[in-house]
């Protein structure tokens, strides 16, 4: 079974701006 | 073939022919019978029992009697004998004093008086003992067999205990070690019949015995690009002597070489990441004297002393060699999988965040699925 891969898009940043990646 | 190097290339001890150092030198004297700047070139010529050039002082008809000439050699030489061939009669007193550092500082050799005490406050004859090798003797000048063609040898191990183990007595090898001589004429043989007392010094030959010094490291000296003598290094030294390692070539420290072990100085190992290295004498002691060299900016993310593993951040690429510029790899830890941006440096296994698996950390594990929360970025399914 393939896990599937983690997607960036789903997460909220709104609590954690100050650790979220430049590219996502 | 290369003297330094037997057949198979391994190391030897290898030294410059024996030869004289005084030949076709530059001797200054402070008195001369003649012109004044001839350079005394008959001092340091081709010595020829037929035709016989010397040197002579001017006449000396009171005292002081004194008249030095030194010889500069212009390198260090290890010298085994002196000898002063005079074309009158040998002097009472005289003196030997040699520098070690180009004639900045000058130390007696030997000394020769019929008054020793006297004239230069030395006991005749002192015994040398393995305790005190370096110190100057002063004897009586020796009688020559024939007065008007005398010749004083000087043997600069005579008598020092440790002349038999001299490879590896340091103190007998700095003893003759000498870059310029200085004889120094003190008092002539004096002759009460004389009504008006008139004395001059006259020497046909000046030789000085030794090997351009190279500590077993070269079989030859030769001039250098500012015409310096220095020698022509081997076994990884450099340095006019062969007295240092060549740069990248600290893993053990610097020996003098000898017949029995070359002591060549050997390369770092860097795996090809680093260019230079230095030497850790605490390090050499610990490996059992075998290696001391620490290597210096590592490259091509790797790190250690031998630059043999992968830098912080950077996992070993097992199917390149370590010598491989790219054997090390980023770990590339996902930004919300991972915990940190290390990984292991051998299996480039990130540390995950709970639930979180795979390399790089980038996947929920089974039995999780993916929150929206970046702190935890997977979730039990309930």
């Amino acid at each position: 079974e393939v896990l599937p891969t983690l997607d960036m898009a789903l997460f909220d940043w709104t609590d954690y701006e100050d650790m979220r990646p430049e590219d996502s | 073939t290369d003297p330094c190097y037997s057949e198979s290339g391994s190391a030897r001890y290898c030294i410059p022919e024996f030869v004289n150092a005084a030949f076709g030198q530059e001797v200054t004297v402070s008195s001369t019978c003649g012109r004044r700047n001839c350079e005394h070139t008959y001092l340091t010529d081709l010595n020829s029992a037929q035709n016989l050039t010397c040197w002579q002082s001017e006449m000396l008809r009171s005292m002081p009697f004194n008249v030095t000439l030194t010889l500069s050699l212009g390198k260090k030489f290890e010298i085994t004998y002196i000898s002063l061939h005079f074309c009158s009669e040998k002097p009472d007193s005289m003196a030997i004093y040699k520098s070690m550092d180009y004639g900045r500082s000058w130390t007696p050799f030997q000394f020769y008086s019929s008054q020793c005490r006297r004239v230069y406050d030395r006991p005749n004859r002192a015994e040398i003992t393995k305790l005190n090798e370096q110190e100057p003797l002063c004897m009586e000048m020796p009688n020559s067999a024939d007065s008007s063609n005398a010749i004083l040898v000087f043997s600069t191990l005579d008598g020092r205990p440790s002349r038999t183990n001299f490879v590896s007595s340091p103190v007998l090898q700095d003893w003759i070690t000498v870059t310029d001589i200085r004889v120094t004429f003190n008092r002539p043989k004096m002759n009460k019949d004389m009504r008006e007392p008139a004395y001059f010094y006259a020497m046909s030959d000046f030789q000085v015995g030794g090997r351009c010094k190279c500590n077993g490291h070269a079989h030859r000296c030769m001039r250098d690009k500012d015409g310096m003598m220095v020698c022509d290094c081997k076994h990884n030294t450099e340095g006019s002597e062969c007295d240092r390692c060549k740069p990248f070539h600290y893993d053990r420290p610097w020996q003098r070489a000898t017949p029995k072990d070359a002591n060549e100085c050997l390369p770092c190992n860097c795996n090809l990441h680093a260019r230079r290295c230095r030497f850790n004498m605490e390090l050499y002691k610990l490996s059992g004297r075998k290696s001391g060299g620490v290597c210096m900016n590592c490259r091509h993310n790797t790190a250690g002393r031998h630059c043999h593993y992968c830098k912080e951040g950077y996992y070993r690429d097992m199917s390149r060699p370590i010598t491989h510029r790219k054997a090390c790899t980023a770990c590339d830890c996902h930004p919300v999988g991972a915990a940190g941006k290390t990984c292991n440096q051998t299996s480039g296994q990130c540390q995950c965040k709970d639930g979180v698996t795979g390399l790089t950390c980038n996947r929920c594990a089974k039995g999780y699925q993916q929150s929206r929360s970046p702190v935890a970025p997977c979730i039990k399914i309930p």
